[in-house]
């Protein structure tokens, strides 16, 4: 089954 | 001091009705080059990224970086007492907690004056870097959004495919299953119309339809859409501003 990514996974916090 | 004018408060209207929908507390920061602001829904899957250069205004001046918190909710409220056609400035000093909205009929002389209060928004800015995009595609916002709404209808994930000359989005649900397939074209006529397609590798990518209809909102912003995929990255959608633009950004799903 396909699972959501989370956005925060891809970006760094700055 | 910010002094913020738009030429049309139809405008700004379009920009905040392009993402109100998946977002409701955002931080405008206001240097002195233009306003930015970003934002990740609830469920942390979608980001939106906004950038209003000060080219896009008709008169902008802000001498001091100043963040304005907004509830969007309560800023769509103000910006339906607009007309359309009226000027809309923005008015906030340097460590407001409230900004001016001064909507002028420059024929009539009428002038309305709202006040909405500002909100102390904890939000994390996320850096965000110019990824490597696998496939880049452009094409037209009103097709793109029509393409989402009817395949939305079948599923609640569409699939992108990209292939070296062929754009495919396909729903599998309950009721049936559909696909549009489209490929590059070229209208000397209205180039806006075309669509045009870059691949490096090919793209095989799924994502919620819910967040997609989130997005086709911002068509109302322009007449076209730039959609660049990567298997590694989130998918970027971008509308274009004169100056500046309104990015989503959006995580696929993936096989677990």
């Amino acid at each position: 089954s396909l699972k959501q990514k989370s956005i925060a996974s891809f970006f760094n916090r700055s | 001091m910010l002094e913020a004018k738009f030429e049309e408060a139809s405008f700004f209207k379009r920009i905040i009705d392009g993402f109100k929908d998946c977002v409701q507390l955002v931080n405008f920061q206001c240097k002195d080059d233009g306003i930015i602001a970003q934002a990740v829904d609830d469920s942390r899957v979608l980001l939106v990224s906004l950038e209003i250069g000060s080219e896009s205004f008709q008169t902008y001046r802000c001498d001091h970086p100043i963040t304005l918190g907004i509830d969007l909710n309560s800023l769509s409220k103000i910006l339906r007492c607009g007309n359309n056609t009226d000027t809309l400035t923005l008015i906030a000093d340097d460590t407001p907690d409230s900004v001016l909205l001064l909507f002028e009929d420059t024929k009539r002389e009428r002038i309305a004056e709202y006040s909405l209060k500002l909100m102390d928004i904890d939000a994390d800015f996320l850096k965000i870097e110019e990824l490597a995009y696998e496939s880049t595609l452009m094409m037209p916002s009103a097709e793109f959004a029509k393409n989402v709404r009817d395949l939305s209808q079948l599923s609640d994930s569409l699939t992108f495919t990209i292939t070296k000359e062929t754009i495919k989005f396909q729903a599998d649900g309950d009721i049936g299953s559909g696909s549009v397939i489209l490929k590059p074209y070229v209208n000397m006529d209205d180039p806006d119309q075309s669509i045009k397609l870059e691949m490096e590798q090919p793209v095989d990518l799924t994502f919620g339809s819910k967040y997609l209809l989130d997005i086709v909102k911002g068509s109302a912003l322009s007449n076209k859409v730039g959609i660049r995929l990567s298997s590694e990255a989130p998918a970027l959608f971008q509308f274009d501003l004169s100056s500046g633009f309104l990015q989503f950004f959006l995580a696929p799903k993936f096989n677990d």
